[in-house]
């Protein structure tokens, strides 16, 4: 039988052991492509994973006494859920109407999205990318359409925590050239701020459609 | 012989060597150079030198150490014993070359194959007596590869000795005989009480002479091979016995700098350069990801 | 974590015939 290498973080090592299901592998859609992706989901509490695969060839594992090949190292970082909740809201907006969350986000090639409207404080973080009202005489339903000017806001507070994270931890942003595999002990000083922010967009821009990735561009 | 070093670990090499006799270090000595295990595809390979004085030749020869090759191996054993016992005027010293020593040169990225690790390790030998003190005047050397341009070579390392190199040398002269029975009762002793590191199950030891073609030796490798780790480290294998069972019976692994089969078939059409019109491109990962080759996952 | 590619998923004697070593 196949068998994968996992890095998780230690705090999920007994997810499944509190839950039957406490730890479940969903695809779901990748927010920049439109195509599907592997993500981790912990029911309690609720929290979603994207998994990332380091794949290079000619490798493979030794796992105790027997042999893997391929060598793929798989790692599960946490990854705000609200990247597709936002996927789901941006094409809803279509329809150019308010509209409740459960008619927002359904998806027949990806049903298990809906996952997402399990998620703890889901009224905080739709705050940051919608406009929302609530309809007093039917059911005190909350109902949401996509702000683009919130989402551009809130993408530019993601864009300034990624730079920050860039310099605490050295990455470097500078041109190509000098691979990333040669971390100079002193960071080079010379990457200039505007390095940093065309790295972080970038990186934005992997969990965002393109078109919203060049409008934050000109934002 | 002590031969406990190399049974700590036989993975590498081990020089072993006798007192040197006190005469040895005043009078003109001559000094023969032998291996035993050159052929085998099982077991180590084990240079031996063996010096004694000019005046003192005809003492060794009455020691009876004829043509080694017609020994058997308790004689061989016995006349070593009595070498020891005569050890006032004969010294010997030897190199143990592990079968994993050998298959990791003739098979590292920079090759090192047999002849030279021969020919250095009987160059070495001679030095290592010469530092000892011992005054070498002759070495007689049983050849390997092409007498002449071994005999150069060494004459090059060791201009002020006289050196012969020869084929048959263990036939003509005595001390390159007794270098041949040193070699041959070490290479014995190691082979008979080697510690397999691999922890076989059913380990039978049983391989016969460890010659490629003794059909014993042949049904032990196959017996033994291991389809992902090839066989345990008593094997050479660099030998081409080895590599064939290998070949039929071992995983193919590829390394980062194995020729690919695009490497083999060579490039394609000049065209294939050009990229096929505006075909979309997959849109790429950011560079954070491609320069850890890291992708999203899609499927597990 | 091997540098080679073994293309396979089977039993393997690893603690027999490897000695990881740092």
């Amino acid at each position: 039988a196949r068998q994968h290498v996992f890095l998780l973080p230690e705090y999920l090592k007994d997810a499944s052991k509190k839950m039957k299901s406490g730890l479940m592998f969903v695809k779901l859609v990748n927010p920049c492509l439109g195509e599907g992706a592997l993500y981790l989901f912990n029911m309690c509490p609720q929290q979603l994973f994207e998994i990332k695969v380091f794949k290079e060839k000619h490798h493979s594992w030794f796992i105790n006494q027997s042999v893997q090949s391929g060598g793929l190292l798989h790692l599960a970082t946490p990854m705000d859920p609200l990247f597709l909740l936002l996927y789901y809201l941006q094409k809803a907006d279509k329809e150019g109407k308010f509209q409740p969350l459960d008619q927002v986000v359904v998806d027949d090639v990806f049903p298990d999205c809906i996952l997402l409207l399990k998620l703890p404080e889901l009224e905080k973080l739709l705050q940051h990318v919608t406009e929302e009202k609530v309809n007093p005489e039917i059911d005190k339903k909350k109902y949401y359409k996509y702000s683009k000017e919130k989402t551009l806001k809130w993408l530019e507070k993601k864009v300034n925590q990624t730079m920050a994270a860039l310099k605490t931890n050295h990455i470097n942003v500078g041109a190509r050239v000098q691979s990333s595999a040669f971390f100079s002990s002193h960071q080079v000083s010379s990457d200039k701020e505007e390095d940093y922010i065309c790295y972080a967009h970038g990186l934005i821009s992997d969990y965002i459609p393109k078109e919203l990735s060049d409008d934050l561009a000109k934002h | 012989m002590d031969l406990s070093e190399l049974e700590r670990d036989n993975t590498g090499r081990c020089r072993l060597n006798s007192p040197v006799p006190a005469v040895c270090r005043k009078a003109p000595c001559a000094l023969g150079v032998d291996e035993a295990g050159r052929g085998p595809v099982l077991g180590p390979m084990v240079y031996a030198i063996c010096y004694c004085p000019l005046s003192r030749l005809t003492d060794l020869e009455a020691l009876k150490v004829a043509d080694s090759k017609t020994l058997s191996e308790s004689e061989r054993d016995r006349l070593f014993a009595k070498m020891e016992e005569d050890g006032d005027f004969v010294g010997w010293a030897l190199d143990v070359l592990s079968p994993n020593l050998i298959s990791t040169s003739m098979l590292g990225r920079v090759k090192y194959n047999l002849n030279s690790m021969s020919h250095d390790t009987a160059a070495g030998l001679v030095q290592y007596a010469l530092d000892q003190g011992v005054k070498v005047a002759q070495v007689f050397v049983d050849t390997v590869g092409l007498p002449e341009t071994y005999q150069k070579r060494l004459q090059q390392c060791f201009p002020d000795i006289e050196v012969t190199v020869t084929a048959k040398a263990d036939a003509l002269y005595p001390v390159v005989s007794a270098a041949s029975i040193c070699a041959k009762v070490a290479r014995d002793q190691v082979v008979k009480n080697w510690q397999f590191v691999e922890k076989l199950q059913d380990l039978d030891i049983d391989y016969g002479s460890g010659y490629p073609n003794d059909p014993k030796t042949k049904a032990w490798l196959r017996k033994h091979v291991e389809p992902i780790f090839g066989f345990p480290q008593f094997v050479r294998f660099s030998w081409r016995t080895a590599q064939s069972i290998l070949e039929k019976e071992a995983e193919v692994v590829t390394w980062e700098d194995s020729p690919t089969e695009e490497d083999q078939v060579g490039h394609g059409k000049i065209t294939s350069y050009f990229n096929e019109g505006h075909r979309t491109r997959p849109r790429l990962p950011h560079r954070y990801f491609q320069e850890r080759s890291l992708e999203s996952a899609t499927t597990l | 974590f091997l540098p080679c590619e073994i293309p396979v998923n089977r039993p393997a004697p690893v603690e027999r015939f490897f000695t990881p070593a740092i």
